[in-house]
C-alpha cells in the first residue's frame, strides 16, 4: 500500500528513485521532507538554490566557499543552476553508508577536478589548499603550502606528469582511506530516525 | 598551525563546505 500524500507524479518519482538508489521508499519520502525544508528556506519554488544550500551548510546564505560551490555544481547534474529533487536523492545516494566505494572515490575526483579536465592538476591542489586555509584558522607560510602541495603530488602522481588522473587517484585513496571519510553520511542509513515526526505520519511500509 | 608533513587532500577534506551532515541539522 503506497499512500504517499503528494500528487501521483511525485509518488511515481519517489518509487523510481527508491528503485535506482540505495534508499528505500520510506527513506526517499524522508528525504522529500528534508528537500522541502531546504528548497523553501529562501525561495519556495521546489528547487534548492545555491543560497539555500549555503544557508543549510553554513547558517549563512551569502557564505562563499569553493568546496560548497563544487558540491552544488555536482549535485546540479542538469547544470541549470538549481538542485531538483531527483538530483538531490541520486547525489545523496553516493553518500549512503552502503553505496559503492568506487562511486564515492569518483565523486571526490570530480569534485577536486576544478576545471573538469579529467585530471586533478598541481595548481588545483594549491588553489584548494589556499581556499581551505582561507576559511579556517590554520596558518601556513607560502613555502609550507608549496611543500605540502609538492609532497602530495609526488605521492599521488605516480606517472610524474604533474597531474593526477583517475587511476592514480584510486590508488592514492586506497593508501589514504580517510580522504573519502566525508563521503559517507551515517544519517543516511537511518534517515527515518532523523525525521521521526515524518515517520509517525507515514503510512508506507517497506 | 598545520604540520607541513600533512597530505594536501587531508587538509582539503576538512573544509566545512564538504561537511554535508549540516544539511540534516534541524
Amino acid at each position: 500500500c503506497f499512500c504517499f500524500k503528494k500528487n501521483a507524479k511525485t509518488a511515481k518519482l519517489v518509487l523510481f528513485l527508491a528503485s535506482e538508489t540505495a534508499f528505500t521508499v520510506n527513506e526517499v519520502e524522508a528525504l522529500y521532507e528534508l528537500f522541502k525544508k531546504l528548497s523553501s528556506s529562501i525561495i519556495n519554488d521546489g528547487f534548492i538554490h545555491k543560497e539555500e544550500f549555503q544557508l543549510a551548510l553554513f547558517q549563512n546564505s551569502s557564505m562563499q566557499n569553493l568546496f560548497a560551490d563544487r558540491v552544488f555544481d555536482l549535485f546540479d547534474v542538469k547544470r541549470n543552476g538549481v538542485i531538483e529533487f531527483g538530483e538531490f536523492v541520486r547525489s545523496l545516494s553516493i553518500f549512503h553508508p552502503e553505496a559503492p566505494i568506487e562511486d564515492k572515490i569518483a565523486f571526490v575526483f570530480r569534485l577536486y577536478d576544478l576545471q573538469q579536465t579529467g585530471y586533478i592538476e598541481c595548481e588545483e591542489v594549491k588553489k584548494m589548499v589556499l581556499a581551505l586555509l582561507n576559511e579556517s584558522d590554520l596558518s601556513l607560510s607560502d613555502e609550507a603550502v608549496e611543500s605540502i602541495v609538492n609532497k602530495t603530488m609526488m605521492d599521488a602522481d605516480a606517472k610524474g606528469d604533474g597531474k593526477i588522473d583517475e587511476a592514480e587517484w584510486k590508488e592514492f585513496v586506497a593508501k589514504h582511506p580517510s580522504l573519502i571519510k566525508n563521503m559517507t553520511l551515517p544519517y543516511l542509513k537511518d534517515i527515518t530516525m532523523a525525521f521521526p515526526s515524518f515517520v509517525l505520519n507515514s503510512e508506507v511500509q517497506d | 598551525v598545520a604540520p607541513v608533513t600533512m597530505n594536501a587532500f587531508e587538509l582539503i577534506s576538512k573544509s566545512q563546505g564538504l561537511n554535508l551532515s549540516s544539511l540534516f541539522e534541524k
